[in-house]
């Protein structure tokens, strides 16, 4: 990726990542589309030979040969017995049986998290800069498991399977399926047996936000990557024929239209369709749209095709309006003729000034990369939201990293809309997704696993969620570009990624498969839904009290309405008043120190008490615990109050996003 | 049309086995895991076997031949194929 190195500050702490010796020894399996191994993103110049620990193979098959791996793309297998029994065999002048990727998406995610350096990488000149992944030494392993018709759990299960035997150190995996519970969802399974190996599982939270309740991967012992946006954008502004101007953002590249204001029609009004102000194939009528700028209702059809329906209509540009499902979120796309997407508000008013005008003009002028873009991040729109919908006592997402227009490696089998009229190629191509956001916290795992090789993938991901920030550097809270408002921890988890204080966390809070075992029985699962997960034969001691709000997870999610129902944890209460106790043990992972806590809550209806307040530690990976306690009064349901609890020795802050629920 | 899908379409299903339950008689996984497809379906295709995310396999089976390898020994779960989207 370009900027986003800088974004994180990893281009100002080379010296601080060990990425000379022992970030090359940990491996990222990526289980995606496939890999492109030509990519410049893969090469392995500088790397030393493939880790000895590694037990993977390259795969052949339809245009890809063994011969592609190197040191740098060290595996690469693929996984279609589910997709053929599901949906025929493989159509291979459609797409390549093999690691090939014919898609784009597993090369950007692949590179994302581990490509090496690649100097002068652009989109169409969009996003110039040296494009490198997040740990550039490591070696990357692509399991390819999605395909045109989609990726089937037996694949997925398959590849997780086999990158365990491989020996792979981080799994990315940014695709997900649905909210079942965890022993019926086949990432969690997978996730499961990758976390007892001592893997970090690095999963995408989704993009169906901002709805609550819409995240995936939610299992504790996943890692749960939500997206912001960098300080970067690509402004394409609509000036119309009135005067007036609206900023939106555009990744064309092409002729350019004509100096003088082009004619400007709304969609709904050159179509014959009740669908036709979304430009659907089809729906435009040449005639009502030749030479002219089209106004797209965004919604239903890709963004892209939207373009490619204006364009074969005779269309000479578009512009593409927000409605109220995306709001002011803004995505660049690389259309096919000069178009912008401008936001909501914009929208409306251009949309007034063509229903009211009676010979309404446009032009779009394409302003090229701006970076240093405040504020910045900006929770995305579409990053999926908590409360978590199967275990509201675990706050998720854990954290979000950088997953708007971003640019990375591609296939050379496809264009950069993916449309099959595309016929452009490109090295890197810019997209969005909580699937980029992903990829960049597994880099960002491996390169803390490169430094703390003994740490577990709980002590990794404390280290990224405990240093991760929530405000500015001007103090404001981080906002969400789908409210306009601060963002909350159900919307940011932890906070934004802060690689380099990462490194030095100070305390962690870690958890092995017996607390994971725990957490289970708390659920009162089933001796058979437990060894679902488990492979073994596990019996909860129905002496336990198991709780679920004492897994011993760096955030605080305190359902109220769970624990008044006794969900397994520990709640009392008065009249008018409940009081729950969470209990967390932290490890302290740096030199001997004393901690004390502070704790900030904006609410008058809860009191939140840390006992002790003060945690001493003599020497390194010495545990201490402390107990919160948080006393509620009543409130309407669907109340939040949102807060943090931080301990700091004054070099360490070891924060922990609050979230309460009424 | 719904009785005839139980007995004729096939879907993909991830079949869980309790690895400790394996009888003596077998001294490969695989051959029981074989064997406990074999006793529900002649036809059945084994699309993988699982060693190290679960203990199992998956096959294409009827809804009726999923409901019978539930019952046999040693069977944990029997879960239905699910797709998943890239996001």
């Amino acid at each position: 990726t370009t900027r986003t190195p800088e974004f994180l500050g990893l281009d100002m702490s080379a010296d601080l990542f060990p990425e000379s010796d022992s970030v090359s020894d940990v491996i990222i399996g990526v289980l995606d589309t496939g890999v492109w191994p030509e990519s410049k993103s893969f090469d392995d110049s500088g790397l030393g030979p493939v880790p000895s620990s590694w037990r993977g193979e390259c795969e052949s098959g339809t245009n890809f040969s063994s011969s592609f791996c190197n040191r740098k793309l060290i595996g690469a297998r693929y996984f279609s017995k589910g997709y053929e029994a599901i949906l025929g065999p493989v159509d291979e002048t459609k797409e390549s049986k093999s690691p090939r990727d014919d898609d784009g998406h597993g090369t950007h995610t692949s590179t994302t998290a581990g490509g090496s350096s690649v100097a002068s990488a652009s989109l169409f000149g969009y996003a110039t800069g040296t494009a490198r992944g997040m740990a550039t030494r490591a070696r990357v392993a692509v399991y390819k498991v999605c395909w045109i018709g989609g990726c089937f759990s037996s694949d997925i299960l398959a590849a997780m399977d086999k990158s365990i035997d491989d020996n792979v150190n981080v799994l990315s995996l940014s695709l997900g399926g649905g909210g079942s519970d965890y022993y019926r969802d086949s990432v969690a399974i997978g996730a499961f047996a990758a976390m007892e190996k001592g893997i970090l599982v690095s999963c995408s939270a989704g993009n169906a936000g901002p709805s609550s309740f819409s995240l995936s991967n939610v299992a504790p012992w996943i890692t749960t990557v939500g997206a912001g946006t960098l300080d970067r954008e690509f402004p394409a502004y609509v000036s119309l024929g009135n005067g007036m101007n609206f900023s939106g953002v555009s990744l064309y590249k092409g002729d350019s239209l004509p100096t003088k204001m082009l004619p400007f029609v709304y969609a709904g009004n050159a179509t014959n369709s009740t669908t036709g102000n979304l430009c659907m194939t089809g729906t435009l009528i040449p005639e009502k749209v030749k030479g002219k700028i089209v106004l797209c209702d965004r919604g239903v059809n890709a963004r892209v095709q939207k373009g490619a329906v204006v364009k074969e209509a005779g269309g000479a540009g578009m512009v593409l309006a927000n409605t109220a499902a995306n709001g002011e979120e803004l995505v660049a796309d690389a259309h096919l003729l000069p178009a912008t997407a401008v936001g909501q508000i914009s929208g409306d008013k251009i949309k007034s000034y063509l229903l009211s005008d009676t010979d309404p003009t446009a032009t779009i002028l394409f302003e090229g990369t701006k970076v240093g873009i405040e504020p910045s991040p900006l929770v995305a729109a579409f990053s999926s939201r908590g409360p978590n919908s199967i275990t509201p006592e675990i706050l998720k997402p854990d954290i979000i990293a950088p997953g708007v227009n971003i640019l990375a490696g591609w296939s050379g089998a496809v264009g950069p809309t993916g449309l099959a009229t595309d016929n452009r190629r490109v090295e890197f191509n810019i997209i969005s997704g909580t699937s980029m956001s992903c990829p960049h916290v597994s880099g960002l795992a491996a390169l803390l696993k490169g430094a703390h090789p003994q740490w577990s993938p709980a002590a990794l991901r404390s280290a990224l969620m405990t240093t991760a920030y929530v405000v500015y550097k001007n103090g404001k809270p981080i906002q969400d570009i789908a409210s306009g408002k601060p963002s909350t921890p159900f919307d940011h988890g932890a906070g934004h990624v802060n690689p380099v204080s990462a490194l030095n966390p100070g305390l962690v809070y870690d958890l092995d498969v017996n607390d994971y075992l725990g957490f289970l029985c708390a659920l009162n699962y089933t001796a058979t839904q437990i060894s679902t997960l488990a492979r073994k034969n596990y019996t909860c001691d129905p002496t336990v009290k198991y709780s679920l709000t004492n897994l011993n997870y760096p955030s605080f999610s305190v359902p109220l309405q769970s624990a008044v129902m006794g969900r397994g944890g520990s709640a009392s209460g008065s009249v008018g008043s409940t009081v729950v106790k969470y209990t967390r043990t932290v490890t302290n992972v740096g030199a001997a120190a004393t901690y004390n806590v502070s704790v900030s809550l904006q609410s008058e209806s809860v009191k939140v008490s840390v006992e002790p307040d003060s945690l001493s530690f003599s020497e390194s990976n010495e545990k201490k615990s402390y107990t919160v306690t948080f006393t509620a009064s009543s409130m309407p349901s669907n109340s939040f109050s949102y807060g943090r609890i931080e301990w700091t020795d004054g070099k360490h802050i070891v924060g922990s996003p609050i979230a309460v629920s009424w | 049309a719904s009785v005839e899908d139980t007995h004729v379409l096939k879907k993909t299903y991830i079949v869980h086995m309790a690895k400790s339950q394996m009888p003596a008689s077998f001294d490969d996984h695989t051959h029981w895991y074989d064997s406990s497809l074999k006793s529900v379906s002649d036809s059945a295709q084994m699309l993988y076997t699982y060693a190290n995310v679960l203990h199992g396999f998956s096959a294409r089976l009827t809804a009726e031949e999923a409901r019978s390898i539930e019952d046999r020994p040693g069977v944990l779960t029997v879960l239905e194929e699910v797709k998943y989207e890239l996001h």
